[in-house]
């Protein structure tokens, strides 16, 4: 598997190391996938990147890789973002997989071995869900309401109605509240907002979990959140061009 | 204070 810049990988591992530690990525001709519970089993996250994600992939037989996000990090601080990667895993020795990374103005080339981990994986089935309410908007202007309001206090509420969707944190000595109307006068599709509900709602939800959810903003220019009563939120960041996408699925906190 | 759920409540493994 050939990525055109090892940045891809770099942020997808920024975007799951602070909930997995270690995870099997299934590979097959679609491409390469994960799916992974928090240790608290309180987030999921599933990666996809798609075979369109590469310069060139090739996968004869279906394997699993057993990856340990620590050492798997080390080696790609090693390459540059523009970098290419080429990603090899032999199914005669499934022990290890090679990553080689090329620098073409530079010339330079480097190779890496990562020891493979015989991960006991467990998988969730999620089941397709009719959500009461979905909004989508800029990942960057959604990043910076989870960041900020996660200051304010540790729980999250989304209430979406006719006003709009209201983002809310309680603190002990503040309490903060950001409302998002669907845009109008946006023409880029990745700076609008755009909101649909059937019934209103407000749910909350933890504001240190949604915060390691907003890293995954490096991957795309927009986040859709889809909300439905007493049900998990799903958090997706679809990859441009086909690539991919990450999502999230964060338990929601009860009264 | 809202308790926070987990996710074993509402998805199965597979």
């Amino acid at each position: 598997a050939r990525l055109p810049r090892s940045a891809v990988l770099k942020k997808i591992l920024d975007s799951v190391k602070d909930l997995v530690k270690e995870t099997n990525w299934d590979c097959n001709e679609e491409g390469m996938s994960m799916q992974a519970l928090d240790t608290g089993r309180i987030v999921l996250v599933e990666v996809m990147l798609r075979e369109a994600a590469f310069e060139s992939y090739a996968c004869e037989v279906p394997m699993t890789l057993g990856i340990d996000m620590e050492p798997f990090g080390k080696v790609l601080r090693c390459a540059g973002g523009d970098e290419k990667v080429t990603i090899k895993a032999s199914r005669n020795d499934q022990d290890h997989i090679e990553l080689v990374f090329e620098n073409e103005e530079k010339e330079r080339m480097s190779a890496f071995e990562l020891k493979l981990m015989d991960i006991d994986g467990e998988h969730m089935a999620v089941p397709d869900a009719e959500w009461g309410a979905e909004i989508s908007m800029p990942s960057s202007e959604f990043k910076k309401i989870v960041m900020d309001l996660a200051e304010i206090g540790s729980d999250l509420t989304i209430a979406v109605s006719k006003l709009g969707v209201t983002f809310t944190a309680q603190g002990n000595n503040c309490k903060g509240s950001m409302v998002l109307q669907p845009s109008t006068a946006v023409d880029k599709k990745s700076e609008q907002v755009a909101i649909s509900f059937t019934e209103p709602l407000e749910m909350t939800f933890a504001a240190p979990y949604m915060k390691m959810i907003t890293k995954a903003a490096a991957l795309s220019s927009t986040v859709t959140l889809s909300l439905d009563e007493a049900c998990p939120i799903c958090v997706r960041y679809e990859m441009e061009d086909n690539a991919g996408h990450i999502k999230y699925y964060l338990a929601p906190k009860e009264d | 204070k809202a308790g926070q759920m987990r996710l074993d409540s509402f998805f199965k493994p597979q």
